[in-house]
């Protein structure tokens, strides 16, 4: 199978929110997101990764447009007492970079190679989450054109090309 | 914009790898999944959350074939001290469940209808990635059939419909 590259997106709108030390039980995530969809705010990418702590507990983090942050943070606070996570993170200086494609789960060195990109940059990635068809990194958004230009660099994909066959 | 939910996808052939303790710098990132793609494993969906403790650590997870898992983890193991990592967390009793649609980003209500579903059936969510077009959770393997028929029945979806409308 090749892996196609169609481009580089990115998004200056976006904030993120972390909702940290959730416990680690059923539930929970069920309720926050209840909350979120109460509010009316819209959620574009939700991370969690796994419960590594002898705590019992993780972090679930989440982008969404910056008008929307007031009020998703005004909904969470109030899940403090029945939710238990320990605080609620706010950052509006971010960015979201995204390589846009498909075949990418069989050819890791896609993967390795944006990475690579941004790092040569200078570029810190701060959240990672990734489908065969868009592999995604939060970022500052002081870094967003690096990035965006070190991608472009990393792919030979001129900012006028739609399409660029990877790997097959 | 209509929110459509297509189907519920699961997937049993699966493990997952966590580098725990990655320092969040420029270039960790890049190292690990270069070292991958260079052992030959395939890498399906990677979650990284932000470093939000003062160990200006965090954690890198991944999944992938079980049948890849040791190569991946004789690959990793060679980073150590290049990377710095505390250490790494081997998994292959996972399943992944995915709520698979379009326009799911302006309809945060889906993701909370699907969370609340594996909720009442006692399912523990491990880890969350998600796109507009996919939700995707990581549980353990054994409750795979009881999150599958939980988001059918959440969705209203018999598991021979092709497609529901849920929003719009
Ligand atoms: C942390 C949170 O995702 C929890 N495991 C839940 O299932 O709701
Ligand atoms: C943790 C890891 O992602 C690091 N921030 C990097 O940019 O590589």
């Amino acid at each position: 199978e090749q892996a196609i590259i169609s481009g580089v997106a990115h998004d200056r709108s976006e904030a993120k929110i972390t909702v940290v030390g959730v416990p680690d039980k059923v539930g929970e995530a069920a309720r926050i997101f209840e909350s979120l969809a109460d509010s009316g705010t819209n959620i574009d990418m939700i991370v969690q990764n796994v419960s590594v702590s002898s705590s019992g507990r993780t972090d679930i983090s989440f982008t969404l447009p910056r008008e929307d942050g007031h009020v998703a943070m005004t909904a969470l606070s109030r899940l403090k007492d029945e939710v238990g996570y320990e605080q609620l993170l706010y950052d509006d200086r971010i960015g979201k970079v995204s390589l846009v494609g498909a075949g990418m789960r069989t050819h890791p060195g896609v993967t390795a190679r944006f990475f690579a990109g941004l790092a040569a940059a200078g570029v810190n990635i701060e959240m990672i989450s990734t489908s065969e068809i868009r592999i995604s990194v939060i970022i500052d958004e002081d870094r967003i054109d690096a990035a965006v230009t070190a991608t472009h660099q990393a792919f030979d994909l001129d900012t006028h090309e739609v399409e660029a066959v990877v790997y097959g």
